[in-house]
């Protein structure tokens, strides 16, 4: 169940994008999906390359997000998995 | 819409007019040179261990930008990049709203006994038209978006977001509309909630559970063309067996339903192997099993490496 203190455990968000973003013009529902597996698992990574998904930084994200025209608003992380939350 | 970000792979869910596939470029640029991950074929293109690209047909495919406004040229595209795709249309073709979808071959090499950790792997997923529209106004909130300019003292992207509007509101719709309860859960099961309310209306949201397993809802409730998502990938039988609580996702899409009431709607299952109970259950849904709905379709299909389960139903 959710509490109220999900709303102050972010490890980012973008309160400038959340003040302003406008969805009016957002009239279209169903969603793209893609869906990549670079390994099976974490274990099947390349041992010597321990670097993973996960390395990659926040910006690089929002510059690879900017391609598809999405922003991002917000992102909860865990030990196992990062989760954001986007514009449109 | 929502991106989730494994170690090893990546799940982007994007509505509107977005370029889903335009990240394609980039996102291998920068698994090459960053991560030094080889994954490149023979043929010079990407052969990742498996790659799904998936949507419902659009209600305003005309509006969609370049190669989305037409499923072969997305299938086209994808080509370009992955090795041994294959495209599917499933559900009726005389239907606007049939569904779409790529998937490539598992890269099997890279499959050994000890990382078969995947083995368990299942996505639910439920497209949502025509909802009820009482429903629909729940996800309607018409605060005010403001037109200022934040400065670097405003500290835009620190970790202070209690007095954060959108978010608020986004945790507000779903308290209200108990979305937070879609799996039983206790005290034990870890939970992390992220939600947004749109302006003038809209509404998406990421769950997380156990720290591994995530559910997502998108809806965007305008009358003429509301639409809700629901697509989860938590195993439910593995839940039920944590909490004690007993549990199938035919209850979940009970909860998701009495959420949204839509007039129409598709579901389908991905998974592993038709032995997965979830799957043996699913696929047994009796008449009885989904009050006030009509099933009107129901096709399984053997892809490679997995088992997919479509159902579509009418409200009656």
């Amino acid at each position: 169940t959710v509490t109220i203190k999900e709303l102050t455990n972010h490890s980012y968000i973008d309160h400038e994008l959340s003040a302003t973003l406008d969805s009016t013009e957002a009239f279209e529902g169903p969603e793209k999906l893609l869906e990549i597996w670079f390994y099976p698992n974490k274990t099947a990574i390349p041992v010597p390359k321990a670097k993973t998904l996960r390395s990659i930084a926040v910006e690089k994200w929002v510059h690879i997000l900017k391609l598809v025209k999405c922003d991002v608003l917000s992102i909860k992380s865990t030990d196992t998995m990062d989760a954001f939350l986007l514009s449109e | 819409s929502s991106l989730f970000v494994y170690d090893h792979k990546i799940t982007l869910k994007t509505c509107g007019t977005t370029t889903t596939l335009f990240c394609l470029e980039e996102l291998f640029n920068v698994i090459e040179h960053e991560l030094d991950w080889d994954l490149k074929h023979e043929d010079k293109k990407y052969f990742p261990y498996k790659v799904f690209y998936s949507r419902r047909c659009f209600m305003f495919p005309l509006k969609q930008r370049s190669i989305h406004k037409n499923w072969n040229d997305e299938v086209d595209y994808l080509n370009k990049f992955f090795c041994y795709g294959k495209s599917y249309m499933v559900g009726r073709n005389n239907q606007d709203d049939h569904w779409n979808l790529y998937v490539s071959d598992t890269r099997k090499d890279m499959q050994s006994e000890e990382n078969a950790e995947n083995e368990n792997d299942e996505t639910l997923e439920i497209l949502m038209t025509g909802l009820d529209p009482a429903c629909a106004d729940k996800f309607v909130c018409n605060r005010e978006v403001k037109d200022v300019v934040f400065s670097e003292n405003n500290d835009n992207k620190s970790n202070d977001d209690a007095d954060d509007e959108g978010h608020l509101l986004g945790y507000n719709m779903t308290k209200k509309t108990r979305l937070d309860k879609v799996y039983e859960t206790d005290s034990n099961v870890s939970f992390h909630h992220d939600a947004f309310a749109f302006s003038p209306c809209g509404y998406s949201s990421n769950i997380i559970l156990q720290n591994e397993y995530y559910y997502t809802l998108h809806v965007t409730p305008e009358k003429g063309w509301s639409y809700a998502s629901f697509e989860s990938n938590v195993p439910v039988s593995l839940l039920a067996q944590q909490t004690g609580k007993e549990q199938d996702n035919i209850d979940v899409f009970g909860r998701v339903l009495d959420v949204f009431k839509p007039k129409d709607l598709c579901l389908t299952f991905f998974a592993k192997s038709m032995s997965n109970p979830s799957f043996q259950k699913l696929m047994k849904m009796s008449k009885n099993s989904i009050p006030h709905y009509k099933k009107m379709d129901r096709i399984i299909y053997d892809l490679d490496d997995y088992q997919l389960l479509y159902y579509k139903f009418q409200r009656e």
